[in-house]
């Protein structure tokens, strides 16, 4: 059965894509079919899939606008098993249609992903850094959501108004809405900030605290100079090994469910 | 006369807030009056500038949802010179209505700030991570803008379609808008990433680049830990000397110009 999870976050700069890029590898290489869809009109995806630079077939502002089939707007990516759909291409004031439309139908990419289910077995969404329409769109049709916490102090503190935000999206809209967990993302244990980011996590949504956390590395970060997820350009890296290692611990958490 | 600087980048977490809340501080300690309003609902002023957990008594949203006057949501903060609004009072779907009253009425915040001219020397808006209904209301609003650009490369590649935007919204709103400049932020000259950066900036935007670079530090990213900007608790660390500097620059060319 096909699993929608949403990466998202309110604050901006966390690793929302640099997770949903190296998730979508990581359960490649475990033999799933992924369907990776930019729902954030800022365009990262694309340059990290081996596609910088190609025109989509159809944007998602597109397939809203003229009500047309997601799968119209599929692109096959250069590694075995990813497929990807792109916010848009890039046209000035598409972002302002995409939130128009948002706006106006929130169910609709909950809807326009119906038509997919059964062809991937997991779709991951790469949310926007808002509590606007387009994460509202974004979480109403996600069955996961999992939010990656950078360890700073700022991301920490949008952490309270972004799950009173979920209670509200999951009565309007998606009942079933469950959180995968926190991610703790750019960690580097030699600073005093993330070890007391990690503390107030621990303290205040332990049960929510996923055990894997990725460190700050170079072979993350260069992810998008590289083109390529870092589980394919540098899969035994610090970086590579803890997103392959998050996939196992998100895989074993849906088997135990 | 007030001059009217927005901060504003579409990609996240590149120190839109850091800077805007460290440049008040620099213009502030130069004898300005400033007033800095948060156009980003995420919340991040109040706990920046000594105002943590205070409640505003009136904020952008309700401002513009009641028509109300933009004097009436001015906050006083500890600091001399530096006065704040705050975006919201973080309640639920606060933000979607910013949004909402921000596409009906794109002129809303500059017809608001209108009405304070003459009370300020520098008003500083912080932007949220995105091209949509906010940032249009905040560049509309604005005499200048300035984009942080982490030195990073998902940072760099999103300049050209801001760019394009930019030039849209003077079209439609704000022919007068000009650019401040392009800031380095979180600069690391140890790393490739960043030497790399820095000379795709010099190569493609030189005339935009700003001489001062922000370095990564640590005085830097505990500003939300000590709840006042870096130029007040570590005036003399290299992250507040970098936003002096900074000061001095945007100053200078002010005079020049
Ligand atoms: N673990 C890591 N180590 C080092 N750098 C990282 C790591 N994760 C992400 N980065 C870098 O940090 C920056 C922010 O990451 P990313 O763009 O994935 O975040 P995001 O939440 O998607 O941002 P936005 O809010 O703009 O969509 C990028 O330049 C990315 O290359
Ligand atoms: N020069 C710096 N050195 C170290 N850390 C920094 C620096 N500038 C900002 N930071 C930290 O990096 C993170 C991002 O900065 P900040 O929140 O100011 O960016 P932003 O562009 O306002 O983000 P958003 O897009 O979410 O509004 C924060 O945790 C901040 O504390
Ligand atoms: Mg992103
Ligand atoms: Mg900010």
């Amino acid at each position: 059965m096909t699993q929608v999870i949403a990466i998202t976050s309110q604050k901006g700069g966390v690793g929302k894509t640099t997770t949903a890029v190296n998730l979508a590898a990581a359960f490649a290489r475990e033999g799933q079919r992924v369907l990776l869809i930019e729902v954030d009109p800022q365009g990262a995806i694309l340059p990290s899939v081996g596609l910088d630079g190609q025109e989509p077939p159809l944007s998602l502002a597109r397939v809203f606008e003229e009500d047309q089939d997601l799968g119209g707007a599929i692109m096959q990516t250069p590694f075995e098993g990813i497929d990807v759909i792109a916010a848009g291409r890039n046209a000035v004031g598409e972002e302002l249609q995409l939130d128009r439309v948002a706006a106006a139908h929130p169910m609709m990419l909950r809807e326009k992903i119906d038509g997919l289910i059964g062809r991937y077995d997991t779709i991951l969404l790469d949310g926007p850094p808002t509590l606007g329409a387009l994460t509202h769109l974004t979480l109403a049709a996600a069955d996961l959501f999992l939010i990656p916490v950078q360890a700073e102090e700022y991301a920490y503190r949008t952490l309270d108004h972004f799950f009173a935000a979920v209670d509200r999206i999951r009565h309007d809209y998606n009942p079933e809405l469950q959180c995968a967990g926190l991610l703790v993302t750019m960690v580097d244990l030699r600073t005093r900030m993330s070890v007391r980011v990690i503390n107030q996590l621990h303290e205040n949504f332990g049960d929510l605290l996923l055990m894997t956390m990725i460190p700050r590395t170079v072979s993350l970060q260069d992810m998008p100079v590289r083109g390529k997820p870092t589980l394919v350009h540098a899969a035994s890296s610090r970086g590579g090994r803890a997103y392959a290692e998050l996939a196992q611990e998100l895989l074993s958490a849906d088997e135990a469910a």
